[in-house]
């Protein structure tokens, strides 16, 4: 018998994998399980790494980058750093059925989304909030600057160019947190 | 951060990220996961990919895209993605990654990078052999 249709994702985000199959199974294309299951992982934030309420950056906002590609068509709709929009795979799925660009980033994402009828809202959360405390009363750590002052390794920014550039023998200092990933 | 492939009954082939990036990451960054062949890549021809980890390793060497192409010349997806992480690790033996590979004929693998910390790879799989959705691990190399 043929394995197909078929679904593979990454990580164990069950309910995804569910939504996307039972997507093809009514008889959705590719394009819809995709679109589904990824949804389902930032309506139930997976992991903590997807959607709003995660992952804050160092001024504390969560922004949601989000990619979906046809390959029939070899199309491709994307969002980078997109700000107060929950639904990021779903407004890839707009920037690919929209519009003949690419990728769509920043603030300007958020008003394309909006454009599209997509809500703004905020996208933090307590549990975001306190993330972000945390790391703050731990100055900072860890972070991802090189080659400034002051001294990133133990202070927190705003931070300046250093003057000179230190050869870094390895580019990865912190621990892996399997939590944070892309 | 999830990545998704699917390869419908028709061959037709789709692939997807969303992700709210990594914690503390520097206003503006922005990783591997919207940019096509690093946090996924799909053509009808040879099949999909989709990566996970350290997106600002990731994106520098297009995994998902060399995984499809590896998949395009014959290797079977464990084997592709195989492939991909042992490309990184000559450069970054220490990075934070995992591919997934299907391709168009409905096989499927995965492929991680060996760390202390992070030693085997989850992944979710559903197709018609299976009547749920079923997790799948795999030994980092």
């Amino acid at each position: 018998s043929s394995p197909l249709p078929l679904v593979v994702n990454t990580w164990p985000f069950k309910n995804a994998t569910e939504a996307a199959w039972w997507t093809l199974l009514s008889g959705g294309s590719a394009l819809d399980a995709v679109e589904n299951g990824c949804a389902v992982c930032e309506k139930e934030q997976c992991d903590g790494t997807v959607g709003f309420g995660g992952s804050p950056d160092e001024g504390g906002e969560t922004t949601l980058d989000a990619m979906i590609m046809d390959g029939t068509a070899m199309d491709v709709g994307a969002v980078g750093g997109l700000r107060r929009i929950k639904n990021a795979i779903g407004v890839a799925r707009r920037v690919l059925e929209h519009t003949t660009h690419t990728l769509l980033v920043g603030d300007s994402a958020t008003k394309f989304a909006e454009s599209m009828g997509f809500t703004n809202e905020d996208l933090s959360t307590k549990t975001s909030r306190d993330l972000h405390s945390d790391w703050l009363s731990r100055n900072c750590q860890p972070n991802y600057w090189r080659n400034v002052i002051p001294d990133p390794s133990k202070y927190c920014g705003p931070y300046k160019p250093s003057g000179f550039l230190k050869q870094s023998i390895s580019p990865h200092k912190e621990e892996v947190d399997i939590h944070s990933h892309d | 951060t999830i990545g998704m492939v699917v390869i419908h009954k028709t061959g037709h082939t789709a692939a997807g990220t969303s992700t709210n990036g990594i914690k503390f990451k520097i206003p503006g960054r922005v990783g591997d996961s919207p940019i096509p062949g690093a946090g996924a890549y799909a053509d009808d021809t040879a099949g999909a990919a989709a990566a996970t980890g350290d997106g600002d390793t990731l994106l520098r060497f297009l995994p998902s895209y060399q995984a499809v192409e590896y998949m395009r010349g014959g290797d079977d997806p464990a084997i592709a993605c195989q492939k991909v992480i042992l490309r990184i690790q000559k450069y970054y033996p220490n990075f934070f990654g995992a591919v997934i590979c299907a391709s168009v004929n409905g096989s499927y693998g995965a492929a991680c990078n060996k760390l202390p910390t992070f030693t085997q790879f989850s992944f979710m799989v559903s197709n018609s052999l299976h009547n749920e959705p079923t997790e799948k691990k795999v030994d980092c190399i």
